[in-house]
């Protein structure tokens, strides 16, 4: 499946 | 999280904070681009659509609700408030801000990481972040005499960023995948812009002179 990006900085 | 990613958060909130002072109390917002502000509101406007899907921890949610916050108040009292639409610079602030929105656009739909709505929104707002503060740059270099607060707010702005550059390089080496290519050169290349503006605020601090921008 597709990997969510995740963003964990601001 | 690293203490430079914090430091970074924490700069940013103060040039925040900083730029409501002079709004708020003040009611003045003499030497501020609103043509940035409105980029900035943009910026945080595409980039938090995860704010109520993705949740990663309290600390990010409220920071981005305070910066959400934050950059629509200032334009709003920028536009809308009495006292304060009368100190607006409009005559100095002409640079065409719209311009840099559309090639910002088009970058992030030709380079991303995955085409997705949410990601290309995103990728978008990081491109738009670095060019952003052109209009507040271009304002300061125009305008005769730049006040403390401006002048503090730039540079509180400038600090954030080229914490989170050190933030990346401590991450880089510390966390095994870390490789964040758009963010990287987009950081740099919104970092460098601050370049001429800190040569001339800290050779104005050195020196214990009024800050002026060389036109």
């Amino acid at each position: 499946g597709t990997e969510e990006n995740e963003h964990d900085e601001l | 999280m690293n203490a430079f990613r914090l430091a970074g958060d924490m700069t940013h909130l103060i040039s925040v904070l900083v730029l409501l002072l002079k709004i708020h109390t003040i009611k003045s917002c003499a030497g501020i681009s609103l043509k940035t502000q409105e980029l900035y509101a943009l910026v945080f406007a595409t980039r938090y659509l995860d704010i109520f899907t993705d949740f990663i921890s309290l600390y990010n949610t409220v920071m981005k609700l305070i910066f959400l916050g934050s950059s629509f108040s200032i334009v709003w009292y920028m536009r809308r408030h009495k006292l304060v639409q009368r100190s607006y610079d409009k005559d100095h602030d002409t640079f065409r801000h719209q311009l840099l929105v559309l090639p910002c656009l088009i970058l992030a739909l030709l380079i991303h990481e995955q085409f997705t709505f949410k990601e290309v929104m995103w990728t978008f707002s990081i491109y738009l972040e670095a060019v952003a503060i052109l209009p507040q740059l271009v304002l300061l270099q125009r305008t005769r005499n730049i006040d403390n607060l401006t002048g503090q707010y730039v540079f509180f702005l400038g600090a954030y960023r080229s914490l989170y550059i050190l933030n990346w390089i401590y991450r880089y080496f510390t966390e095994p995948h870390y490789v964040h290519w758009i963010t990287w050169i987009s950081g740099l290349v919104q970092t460098l812009l601050y370049a001429d503006f800190f040569y001339y605020y800290i050779s104005s601090w050195k020196n214990n002179v009024k800050l002026t921008l060389p036109a």
